[in-house]
């Protein structure tokens, strides 16, 4: 499906720790 | 991770007047996940503290961020142009703003027709852009335009417009007409 995220689920993850 | 719909691929431009003016654009990143777009946007200057004559730009993988992009030759941009004071209150958070309408797909059934989004730095005062890829797609652009203007906050009174790529290379030294208007 469409990979549509609102700005507050976006923001959620501003500050988590990378893991990339 | 969290994909995005997009691969998305981050530009900088930093003007120096000796060399070409593709010279001066360099890829910087490319992330396809929320978690990548963070740990990037973390490990960046914010807009706010670029010298004058620099870009943000970013774009969808595979569309170069200029007019002469097959993607962008037939479009234009929803353009905000800031007074000088804005860059110390509201450009980060407005340029913030703009990377999540692109990376969330704010703008529904019709994210498939934005390019991308450019920020400017400059003396005379700094300017976002949501660069769009057909101008002639008039739902297209007026969605795009309705929602951009909402998500920024701006008011009723505030007037953000929306030019042609082909009008502003036609008019260098002074801003092209605006095709539409929210």
């Amino acid at each position: 499906g469409k990979k549509q995220y609102d700005r507050e689920f976006l923001l959620d993850f501003q500050f988590m720790p990378a893991c990339i | 991770q969290h994909p995005l719909q997009y691969r998305w691929v981050l530009w900088f431009f930093k003007n120096d007047r000796s060399r070409p003016w593709q010279d001066n654009l360099q890829l910087v990143t490319t992330f396809n996940t929320v978690e990548e777009f963070w740990s990037t946007y973390s490990h960046i200057k914010l807009a706010s503290k670029l010298s004058s004559g620099c870009d943000y730009a970013l774009f969808k993988e595979g569309i170069r961020p200029m007019w002469e992009d097959n993607r962008n030759k037939r479009g234009g941009r929803w353009l905000l142009s800031l007074a000088k004071q804005q860059r110390h209150i509201e450009l980060d958070r407005l340029w913030l703003e703009t990377l999540l309408c692109l990376l969330g797909e704010s703008f529904e059934r019709y994210s498939k027709e934005v390019c991308g989004a450019v920020v400017n730095i400059r003396t005379k005062g700094d300017k976002i852009a949501v660069w769009t890829s057909e101008a002639e797609n008039q739902a297209g652009v007026m969605h795009i335009g309705h929602v951009y203007k909402e998500r920024l906050g701006l008011s009723s009174k505030t007037i953000i417009g929306y030019q042609a790529h082909a009008d502003t290379a036609a008019k260098s030294n002074s801003l092209a007409k605006n095709k539409f208007v929210v």
